[in-house]
């Protein structure tokens, strides 16, 4: 399109210099677009038709179809310990609606490696890199959100046997939201409060299997299905999961920071902060992750801007590109300049993460408070504004926003999700306050 | 702000809160809207905490004295992120050594900064005056005039393939209407001239 080219030939920098610089490095930068280049010349992952006309089942199937067809390419395309560069390879497939691992490699596989002793690793890490089994990680209840301090699922553990018995009281205790639980996923780590002789240590981490490995039917003791369909994300199933005096091995508990020991001792972690650890990532990523949430939604828009031509300015030969008039970049530069900034916050902020981490490796948590408040108040600002900006680049495309053409709102419903999840933002906001009123 | 108020030191990320206000010179460049942001960010935080001290002198209890001043709180913790956001997008960019990348992002920087001050222009009043954020509007205006040629290659720059895009209106090469015709095509709506609800109810109802 000549407008567009034009558009290109005005700019005044290299953009393979600034992908480096918004990647992080050159060479990711240069790998994501090998990546890109790589799937387009595999048949089997193009899409069989736009997702907007299949419908949740199809959307499933296809999502599902096309992780056992990556399965089988992904050694070629990418190094499978870089979860930078499979996070993209899955973008790039499967795009944002969700499939059956979608939370596999983010939230299973790293709290059971952050969170799990060295036998631990060896019995189930090895495993879930290897897909032989799918996991997701439950903590959120139906009733109470993800507040920690309220759930109601229980986990006892019973001396005789050196069990624990999970269970969940009431309907208001059902794991409810987690993705892929609903029906993917065979093994959950699951968040509980943590019984011992009646007295309660609050929430702990443990890996259940809830399905069994061969015919992939719950396993007796367990209810767990899908919860519905949802504004966005339909080809992810987002589950509910109930225990009913369930049993797992006492060694089934996350145990590298606390444990508890045959005979029902309790030995806690060294700092009661180590459990913000996995919302801190989380959260962390959150930014970069909702910059480029952003980054779509701008990219669509302001092409489009410079391809639509609406109107007369000076000359009235020709119609002129709605990019140019000064409403079209009031609403669409300052989110240009927010995903950015969102990108390099991010980046910082990541840093800062793994500051904290090596300081945990010496038994120092002192920035992890810090981090903890920041990243709270991150994740509900930058959803808000992403939320707001992604609106704003749907109504800067006119009426084709509003068709599922433009994609725009698939965008909007996946990451507004965030304003809810991973703490919602009001509770987050809070959280800082309270960090700032100390201060 | 508790820290502060008993003379304790705070760390880094919020050293903010014990400095005390100065004059600003919008003109000598971005670090002067983070000092507008800062006070907003301070002013914001002190308040919401001394009205929380002074509901709980009044007999309310920490719980309800939080609720009742949850509102303001929250609008303190914004401040405060929107403060970090700002401070590392700065950072980041006087940290570039290539030029030509490093002047667009300045452009960019100018763009954010001048929003986000008029974004909170009811808070950046008590520390600048209304002829200042006049100022910085125009600057704004000029900004997005300067944005303007690199708008494009500016997301360009984030490489979303088409596949990842999946959007008709966002297409690489710009030949947006052909395949939006193409799309709707492809509608299952559009297999067939007629649709099984026409038989079953419109017909119906109109042969009546």
């Amino acid at each position: 399109n000549p407008d567009l080219t034009e558009e290109r030939m005005k700019g005044t920098f290299d953009t393979d210099k600034m992908a480096a610089l918004i990647y992080g490095s050159e060479k990711f930068a240069r790998r994501r677009r090998e990546i890109s280049d790589c799937v387009s010349r595999i048949p089997q992952l193009a899409d069989i038709k736009p997702y907007p006309f299949l419908t949740r089942d199809e959307k499933l199937m296809e999502g599902t179809r096309k992780i056992s067809v990556l399965n089988h390419y992904l050694p070629a395309i990418i190094d499978k310990d870089n979860a930078a560069e499979s996070l993209h390879l899955h973008q790039e497939v499967i795009g944002f609606e969700g499939h059956p691992l979608a939370l596999h490699d983010s939230l299973f596989i790293p709290p059971l490696l952050t969170q799990g002793t060295d036998e631990q690793h060896e019995k189930w890490l090895g495993r879930a890199k290897r897909r032989e089994i799918i996991g997701c990680y439950a903590q959120t209840e139906m009733g109470h959100g993800s507040n920690l301090r309220a759930l109601e699922t229980t986990a006892t553990y019973d001396i005789s046997t050196q069990e624990f018995i999970l269970h969940t009281p009431t309907i208001t205790a059902l794991k409810w939201w987690p993705g892929n639980l609903g029906k993917s996923s065979n093994w959950a780590v699951v968040v509980a409060d943590l019984v011992i002789k009646d007295t309660h240590y609050g929430a702990h981490m443990f890996m259940v299997q809830i399905r069994d490995e061969k015919t992939h039917e719950p396993l007796t003791g367990i209810t767990v299905g899908d919860i519905g369909p949802k504004m966005a994300f339909n080809a992810a199933d987002n589950g509910f999961l109930g225990f009913d005096h369930y049993r797992i091995p006492r060694d089934h508990l996350l145990m590298k920071y606390s444990r508890v020991e045959p005979d029902g001792t309790y030995i806690k972690p060294m700092h009661a902060k180590i459990n913000y650890h996995g919302m801190v990532r989380v959260r962390s990523n959150m930014t970069t992750e909702q910059g480029l949430f952003l980054a779509h939604a701008l990219t669509i828009a302001v092409r489009y801007s410079a391809v639509r031509r609406q109107g007369y300015l000076d000359d009235k030969s020709h119609e002129v590109k709605v990019l140019d008039y000064q409403t079209q970049q009031h609403r669409l530069f300052p989110s240009i300049a927010r995903a950015y900034a969102f990108q390099f916050a991010g980046a910082e902020t990541w840093k800062l993460y793994e500051q904290v981490l090596n300081g945990m490796k010496s038994g120092n948590v002192e920035l992890m408070a810090d981090l903890h408040a920041l990243t709270s108040g991150l994740k509900s600002v930058v959803t808000h504004q992403t939320g707001e900006g992604i609106e704003q680049a749907r109504m800067a495309c006119g009426g084709h926003g509003y068709s599922m053409a433009s994609y725009i709102f698939e965008i909007f419903g996946l990451a507004i999700g965030g304003c809810t999840y991973e703490g919602e933002n009001m509770v987050m906001l809070l959280q800082l306050a309270r960090y700032l009123v100390k201060s | 702000v508790e820290l502060v108020q008993s003379g304790k030191s705070v760390g880094p990320m919020v050293a903010y809160l014990a400095e005390p206000d100065t004059k600003v010179d919008l003109t000598t460049g971005p670090e002067a809207y983070v000092k507008v942001f800062q006070h907003a960010a301070r002013r914001q935080a002190w308040k919401a905490t001394d009205k929380f001290h002074e509901l709980m002198k009044s007999g309310q209890s920490r719980d309800i004295a939080w609720n009742n001043c949850a509102v303001e709180l929250i609008r303190a913790s914004r401040l405060h992120t929107r403060l970090y956001i700002m401070e590392t997008f700065i950072r980041r960019v006087s940290s570039i050594s290539d030029i030509s990348i490093k002047k667009v992002l300045i452009d960019l920087v100018n763009v954010h900064v001048n929003y986000e001050v008029l974004d909170i222009g009811t808070y950046a009043l008590e520390h600048v005056s209304s002829t200042q954020l006049d100022s910085i509007r125009s600057q704004l205006y000029s900004s997005l005039d300067t944005l303007r040629p690199n708008a494009v290659s500016l997301i360009d720059s984030f490489q979303i393939s088409d596949m990842q895009l999946r959007s008709v209106l966002g297409r690489r090469d710009g030949h947006v209407y052909p395949n939006l015709f193409e799309w709707a095509k492809a509608s299952p709506l559009n297999q067939t001239h007629v649709l099984p609800s026409v038989n079953q109810y419109l017909k119906p109802m109109m042969d009546k």
